[in-house]
């Protein structure tokens, strides 16, 4: 706990003032190597005590960090052009639960290790463990959460993040008489779920969208084996085509708003 | 570009020491992703269905949603997804509303909750905020997307 008043921030660089308590730090996840995962606590902005606490993780792998769910989606600042000043975003997840963001696996954003290997050798399994010990070691840090109802949101690969923690949650209370983490369910959004339906619905978005040519989703459907571990060459040229010959500039992950030039 | 903007705000020295960040002098500059990781991620499951048939058993409640303008991991991408979980509906498919608009619509299975936002990309609450707000808000009361 006192590394808990550590933790505080009081304000950050270009803030308007806030109504609500802000922590933000380390948590060692594996003392071997030395890796440790930062977090970002925004509490609720009434009766914190009261809400619930929401894990929120995005997804890469490897772009997990406070750039996105944080600073664009739900957190409670957006940071203005420049980067020089925060302003308060009116619909921050934050008036509903006390939101925590974790850069996460070590290497992405803040989060760091002090075995350089770690950065070539991470998957999903290692980043479901470590968010594990993150959890469980941040509850000793703040034990005013232990128990409260506690949910996990994320997006994006994420769609494997959250629901591969949630698992080792459960299992791991069915293995504790008393378990801390109260979970009581995750919500992810846009979430990479099975690769080989997830890329027939992907090309077929595509198609359906008008975003490629008959010829060319005939040729990804033909020459793509979607469940093989490799794509073959014939595979890669049909997609490759789509994207650099058919897409056009268009921002991919919102196909009809102008992308960022 | 609001990505740029966290990449300029997250380096200086004085966010850093506000956010009790990079303390140890990580020898990199902060960015929104990591490259290395990406390229050389190593154990990533094929299919998390399994996965969703165990947690919907342990009984958590779970919900799945698509911003129906994104091509990366596209509605389509999750509901063929999801259609092989067999899940059997509570709740046939209809419009939720946010405001006097369709929000996107939503179906309720046993175990699982589906909706989309309509005319949200992949970042859903960056495109659209007040719609992610109502399906956040709709999900921690464990009660369904409104109707109306």
């Amino acid at each position: 706990p006192k590394q808990r008043e550590i933790d505080r921030i009081s304000v950050l660089p270009g803030q308007p003032p806030v109504p609500f308590n802000q922590f933000s730090g380390y948590v060692t996840v594996n003392e071997q190597d030395g890796r440790a995962l930062f977090y970002w606590l925004t509490e609720a902005t009434t009766f914190p005590e009261k809400k619930p606490l929401v894990l929120w993780l995005n997804g890469g792998p490897g772009c997990s960090s406070v750039a996105y769910g944080a600073s664009e989606e739900i957190g409670p600042f957006r940071i203005n052009r420049t980067g020089q000043s925060l302003y308060r975003n009116k619909y921050s997840w934050n008036t509903e639960a006390n939101i925590l963001f974790l850069e996460s696996p070590a290497g992405v954003g803040f989060s760091y290790t002090n075995t350089s290997s770690n950065l070539k050798d991470s998957g999903d399994k290692r980043t479901a463990q470590d968010a594990l010990v993150f959890l469980l070691r941040w509850m000793s840090r703040f034990p005013e959460y232990k128990y409260r109802e506690f949910y996990i949101a994320g997006e994006s690969y994420a769609g494997h993040y959250v629901p591969q923690l949630a698992k080792r949650i459960v299992d791991y209370n069915k293995a504790n008489s008393h378990p801390i983490l109260n979970l009581k369910g995750f919500i992810v959004g846009n979430a990479v779920t099975d690769n080989y339906y997830d890329s027939i619905g992907t090309v077929t978005f595509w198609w359906t969208h008008s975003m490629i040519s008959d010829q060319t989703y005939q040729s990804i459907l033909k020459h793509c084996n979607f469940s093989a571990e490799e794509a073959s060459k014939h595979c890669d040229n049909a997609v490759s085509y789509a994207m650099n010959h058919e897409f056009g500039d268009i921002d991919q992950y919102s196909i009809y708003t102008p992308s960022c030039m | 570009c609001t990505e740029n903007y966290a990449e300029k705000y997250y380096n200086r020295p004085d966010v850093q020491k506000a956010l009790h960040a990079n303390t140890t002098g990580i020898p990199y500059k902060w960015t929104a992703c990591s490259d290395v990781l990406l390229k050389y991620w190593t154990d990533s499951e094929n299919s998390i269905l399994p996965t969703y048939k165990n947690l919907i058993e342990a009984g958590l409640r779970i919900w799945v949603f698509s911003g129906d303008t994104d091509s990366v991991v596209p509605v389509t991408a999750t509901r063929f997804s999801l259609s092989h979980l067999n899940l059997k509906i509570k709740t046939r498919w209809y419009p939720w509303y946010s405001g006097r608009q369709v929000g996107g619509w939503t179906e309720v299975y046993d175990g699982l909750t589906f909706a989309t936002v309509r005319g949200a990309g992949h970042e859903v609450p960056l495109f659209q905020p007040k719609r992610a707000f109502i399906l956040f808000r709709s999900f921690l009361a464990g009660k369904e997307l409104p109707k109306s």
